[in-house]
């Protein structure tokens, strides 16, 4: 799915 | 987090602090491209603004602020401390082929047309490129001192092990993140021709990498 938001990657 | 992800995480303070130690340690910042430098402090500033707004984790925010830090010390060391031994003439690429269309692309293609997320797929694409100008330097001089060939190699290595985490957590969590993934392939791409070199030249204990 496309991710927005929460980015818990560096 | 899994492994793939850490593993990248760690060549990728390997790769800085190994740059940073070498400008700190020969006191010059010879065939080191500032360019280069500048466009990855831009690319953590424009990543790491949720750095107070957003916490993930300890970790998470305890390496972004590392990141953050170190990379504007290592600008720092090039264009303050030691911008005498800072040879500009070689770093002569022009960031406007690589910030024109980042930024252009950054507005076409985002998740949603807000600052932050603009700011942050900025910061993915930038960093795909942001290592052409010390590429290019290295093409030009046609040589690269071994320590910054191992900064490379790390720098190299940090995002294809990010890719590994991306189908990894695509398998495991279904997760996938296609600005990131694009972006992150197009970056290692840029860096197989030098991991050719790096294993062909370097490891065979050459010392210095001189291109053919």
């Amino acid at each position: 799915e496309r991710v927005t938001g929460r980015k818990d990657e560096l | 987090m899994n492994i793939f992800r850490l593993a990248g995480d760690v060549c990728h303070l390997v790769a800085i602090i190994i740059l940073l130690l070498k400008i700190w340690r020969s006191r010059s910042c010879a065939g080191i491209s500032g360019k280069s430098q500048v466009l990855f402090a831009i690319v953590f500033t424009t990543r790491y603004l949720d750095l107070f707004t957003v916490f993930i984790s300890p970790y998470n925010t305890i390496m972004k602020v590392v990141f953050l830090a170190l990379s504007y010390a290592t600008v720092y060391l090039i264009y303050m401390r030691f911008r005498n031994t800072f040879n500009s003439e070689n770093d002569s690429f022009r960031l406007e082929f690589l910030l024109v269309p980042v930024i252009g692309l950054s507005f076409l293609e985002n998740y949603a047309f807000t600052p932050l997320e603009i700011l942050w797929t900025f910061s993915i694409f930038l960093e795909s490129v942001a290592i052409m100008p010390q590429l290019f330097m290295i093409t030009k001089t046609g040589e690269a001192e071994s320590i910054t060939t191992h900064y490379l190699f790390f720098l190299g290595l940090y995002r294809a092990l990010y890719i590994a985490n991306w189908v990894w957590r695509y398998h495991t969590e279904g997760f996938f993140d296609q600005i990131a993934v694009v972006s992150g392939v197009v970056q290692t791409i840029f860096y197989i021709d030098f991991f050719y070199l790096y294993v062909t030249k370097v490891l065979r204990g050459r010392g210095k990498m001189t291109l053919p």
